[in-house]
């Protein structure tokens, strides 16, 4: 079975949309992050947070991303 | 800590704010209490200070509202995000806005609103995002007790480092 939902999946991008994109990042732009991307920006996100840097979507970082949180991006801009 | 790049601050000492719409959820006496004490976290170890106005635009504007309030960052519904802020700056620099769908309150119950105006206002003054877990920067919520409450050690470096050390 996947590890991870489809919504869970799309949620996670549009967390990384909102809280990871800077103009330095690679292109998240568009309906779908690409695969590579999404690994890309989600390492970061892992390592800001502490959390093991997989670029996977595991659970504890699903967990953090369901936290109550902030709106301003972790990637100053 | 971290501060925005480009270090945005405030080339003043004081600074004014203005609560232009208020959460039913607490009394109005309340909110303007608790945004004072979120600011006196600032002002006790800055040498800024806070001075609420009711009239005219302030350098920081403060409101509650929910979904779409006007900037190009509307809100999410209850849980998820709770505020946000600008950085220092003219025009909507430094305004915080507070979604009104969250519950606001002054205990661990719903959201308190004295943690994170705090936070916000830490925004507002220049700070950014911190990756320290015990930071008031640190870009979740977490409930701490608010009884004495200052500033913790890394944040209180952070803003003292754009705006220098009040003597106490």
């Amino acid at each position: 079975a996947p590890a991870t939902s489809t919504v869970d999946q799309e949620k996670a991008e549009e967390y990384l949309k909102q809280f990871y994109s800077d103009p330095n990042a690679p292109s998240i732009s568009g309906r779908r992050v690409k695969v590579q991307d999404f690994e890309t920006i989600l390492k970061k996100m892992q390592e800001f947070f502490g959390l093991e840097v997989t670029g996977k979507l595991d659970t504890n970082t699903i967990e953090v991303m369901k936290k109550p949180r902030c709106g301003v991006s972790d990637v100053s801009n | 800590f971290r501060h925005f790049n480009g270090k945005p601050k405030w080339d003043k000492k004081t600074i004014t704010y203005r609560i232009t719409e208020y959460t039913p959820d607490l009394s109005q006496r309340e909110v303007d209490g608790t945004i004072a004490q979120a600011f006196k976290l600032y002002s006790d170890v800055t040498l800024l200070d806070f001075q609420q106005i009711y009239g005219g635009t302030a350098d920081i504007m403060i409101l509650f509202k929910a979904r779409n309030h006007g900037d190009f960052y509307p809100f999410d519904g209850q849980g998820g995000v709770l505020a946000h802020a600008m950085s220092p700056g003219p025009n909507d620099g430094g305004d915080a806005h507070f979604d009104e769908d969250e519950k606001w309150t002054l205990s661990s119950a719903g959201v308190n609103l004295l943690l994170v105006a705090a936070h916000e206002f830490g925004h507002a003054l220049g700070l950014d995002h911190s990756q320290d877990p015990s930071a008031l920067m640190y870009p979740t919520y977490k409930y701490v007790n608010t009884q004495g409450y200052q500033l913790p050690l890394d944040d209180k470096q952070g803003i003292q480092a754009l705006y220098g050390a009040r003597k106490s």
